[in-house]
């Protein structure tokens, strides 16, 4: 198939009643089987509109309020896809296994690809030194069933986030492909799309077409919100994503989508209302081989050929979650900026339609370690609305903006190829497009 | 294109050859 018709569904998880023992296994299957309800609905009319294979969230048949003692009854042996299993057609093969077998059935008899995030249980001994006391490892795990109920990838989230106590790391790492009518796809979970292995080492080594990516992401502005960071990962790496988040305002969950090479086909985000929603697009199936395939970005060619904007005015510092970022203000409704940190210097040319008075915004660079619920080394580059018109607020979450900018340019001398390149506006909206750009030699500019 | 009313504007770059193995659950975490 040349183009395929993906589906995402963002789900409102029903989640258990918190509880440190375990449930009854009975009441387990019960909490999961109104879950998977609310899932078959949307399979059955992405089905319908023709979609080839539909994604769910992680955590979205049991939620993820557990200790590891109260998840083991939602837990299943689910075997290495090798094995060749269509647990529709042969229930009993590996044990006790009803989520699989009536995820295998909706697969089956709606003819399409379902992503599903479950919960795999592995016994083990004191033979294996790593073994936990209680004797099983406990795995957050992604299955996927093919449209005739195939087992055919099952993944093992590897960069687990802090919280997730109730699940055990994998030895290594997996790296889970599999090969479809409609191009090559990747799966991984989560937090790992912060990481090279897998969530690069399956896109540029394994060279997949679409990555399949479950996720339970709770928003944190300025720059850690779902749509915005998933769909710049997509561009920045190149491939189709198939991004599908839980549904929970309280926690700031939503946002999901369909993102590729080009740009945003499908998001949803959604922080009024305590829906689901499914979402559809036709892809291209082997994005690389298109002739519209975007080119590799120099990502810091044109901050490099620049000399820094001189500016009388002093940086001023401020925290992005925990991060401290060197700030400059944009003092002006046009300008031209530079302010660095360490090894990155970041410059900004931008025009305003007028500077209003009861908003400020501020220019930052940051180049180090992230320490907070994971580390990991970034260099980013930022315009962005302060939460006041005081400088102390540069960095905290802002919901809204009237200023609006009708030319801007932004770059800088980043020491990394893997840069996510994202616009997000008032509101939390993604930018379409046709209102901005990023060129060959690294800037994230205005279409004029 | 039209005048933008912009929230946020970021380029987010991943220095990956800095990792640490597994990007750091927290010691007691790792196996």
């Amino acid at each position: 198939l040349d183009t395929f018709i993906a589906a995402v569904y963002e789900h409102a998880v029903i989640i258990p009643n918190r509880t440190a023992t375990p449930v009854p296994k009975e009441e387990a299957l019960l909490l999961m089987n109104k879950n998977i309800d609310v899932l078959e609905k949307a399979v059955k009319l992405a089905a319908r509109q023709g979609a080839h294979i539909i994604v769910t969230p992680e955590d979205g048949v049991y939620g993820w309020v557990f200790t590891r003692e109260a998840l083991y009854p939602y837990l299943e042996e689910i075997p290495h896809p090798e094995v060749n299993w269509i647990p529709c057609k042969d229930p009993q093969r590996f044990g006790y296994t009803p989520v699989q077998e009536r995820l295998s059935c909706l697969a089956k008899d709606n003819s399409i690809y379902i992503v599903a995030n479950i919960g795999d249980k592995k016994p083990c001994n004191a033979s294996d030194p790593q073994c936990p006391s209680d004797g099983r490892y406990q795995y957050n795990t992604n299955v996927v069933f093919d449209s005739e109920g195939r087992l055919v990838a099952r993944y093992h989230k590897y960069n687990l986030f802090a919280p997730e106590i109730q699940f055990d790391f994998p030895k290594d790492t997996e790296h889970v492909t599999f090969d479809t009518p409609f191009g090559k796809l990747g799966i991984f979970t989560c937090f790992d799309i912060f990481s090279y292995d897998p969530a690069v080492v399956v896109v540029d080594e394994l060279q997949v077409d679409s990555v399949l990516y479950p996720t339970a992401w709770y928003n944190t502005l300025p720059l850690l919100s779902a749509a915005p960071f998933h769909s710049a990962w997509a561009r920045a790496l190149r491939v189709n994503l198939l991004s599908a988040n839980t549904h929970n305002t309280t926690m700031h969950m939503t946002g999901s989508g369909i993102y590729t090479p080009e740009g945003v086909k499908a998001y949803y985000y959604d922080m009024e209302t305590e829906s689901g929603q499914l979402m559809l697009s036709e892809l291209k199936a082997r994005p690389r081989r298109e002739p519209t395939y975007p080119a590799a970005v120099d990502w810091s060619a044109y901050a490099r050929s620049v000399k820094p904007f001189s500016s009388e005015q002093s940086d001023f510092r401020g925290m992005i979650y925990f991060d401290e970022f060197t700030f400059t203000e944009l003092k002006r409704n046009t300008g031209n900026y530079t302010v660095c940190q360490k090894d990155l210097c970041c410059h900004l040319t931008y025009k305003m339609s007028e500077k209003r008075s009861d908003e400020v915004y501020a220019l930052g660079a940051f180049d180090g370690l992230h320490m907070v619920e994971g580390q990991y080394y970034l260099q980013v580059c930022t315009l962005l609305k302060c939460q006041t018109t005081d400088l102390r607020t540069c960095g905290e979450p802002v919901g809204s903006a009237f200023t609006n900018f009708e030319e801007f340019s932004l770059s800088g001398t980043f020491g990394t190829s893997y840069v996510f390149p994202q616009l997000i506006l008032s509101g939390s909206q993604l930018a379409p497009e046709r209102h901005y750009e990023v060129s060959r030699d690294g800037r994230l500019k205005s279409r004029s | 294109g039209a005048p933008l009313p912009v929230l946020v504007m970021a380029l987010y770059g991943r220095m990956f050859e800095n990792d640490p193995p597994r990007l750091g659950q927290g010691p007691g975490k790792l196996q």
